[in-house]
């Protein structure tokens, strides 16, 4: 399931 | 990582080093929004919060933390040291006015509903909106001291290089976040009557003062 960790942008 | 990516990030924290800068040179926040950098503590708190839960390279957690911490003594300077030099009576922009349909909007709109995943979709969506209240106390005082529009600037290209990273990451990677792109696209245009008359203007030499 997607979560906050798929975000690499700043 | 590619170089729109790094140019964008640089630009970010020259924008934040400016402000910074500024207020401890002058020993004034006068012109200032403290509204705006409320928010852009709230967005950099609400969307930094996983670096409790995950590690994504050395770059990612130390851009973070300095994110955080200039945007804590920013609003430091401006309610406690500066608090004198605020310009309060011009900082009159309802912050309920951006936050209750940004509330809504995450709740609306995300990727997932659990917590984490709502704030980081509530931190960017009020980023797009977040420097409106130092947009609106220009328009208040009708000017801008050139060091403010240059902060306004490198966090307007900031915005444009982000696109041009979304644009290349898209062609490249086949990597799309609609959520970051189109909020990224309504930032991007809250900036573009301010870069017109930064062109036309501030480098010219001139102070930018409204009509």
């Amino acid at each position: 399931e997607p979560d906050i960790s798929d975000h690499d942008e700043l | 990582m590619n170089v729109f990516r790094i140019l964008g990030d640089l630009s970010h924290l020259l924008a934040i080093l400016i402000l910074l800068a500024k207020m401890w040179r002058s020993k004034s926040c006068a012109g200032i929004s403290g509204k705006s950098q409320v928010l852009f503590a709230l967005v950099f708190s609400t969307r930094y919060l996983d670096l409790f839960f995950v590690f994504i390279s050395l770059y990612n957690l130390v851009m973070k933390v300095i994110y955080l911490l200039c945007s804590y003594i920013t609003i430091y300077m401006i309610y406690g040291k500066l608090r004198k030099t605020y310009d309060r009576e011009n900082d009159t922009f309802r912050l309920e006015f951006l936050l209750i349909p940004v509330i809504g909007l995450s709740f609306l709109e995300n990727y997932d509903f659990i917590p984490t995943e709502l704030l980081w979709t509530f931190s960017i969506y009020l980023e797009a909106v977040a420097i409106l209240p130092q947009l609106f106390m220009i328009s208040n005082t009708g000017e801008a001291e050139t060091i403010t529009t240059h902060y306004l600037f490198f966090l307007g290209l900031y915005r444009a290089l982000y696109l041009a990273n979304w644009i290349w990451r898209y062609h490249t990677e086949k990597f799309y976040d609609q959520i970051a792109i189109i909020s990224g696209v309504v930032q991007t245009i809250f900036y573009c009557d301010f870069f017109y008359l930064y062109i036309t203007k501030v480098l010219k030499g001139k102070k930018l003062s409204l009509p």
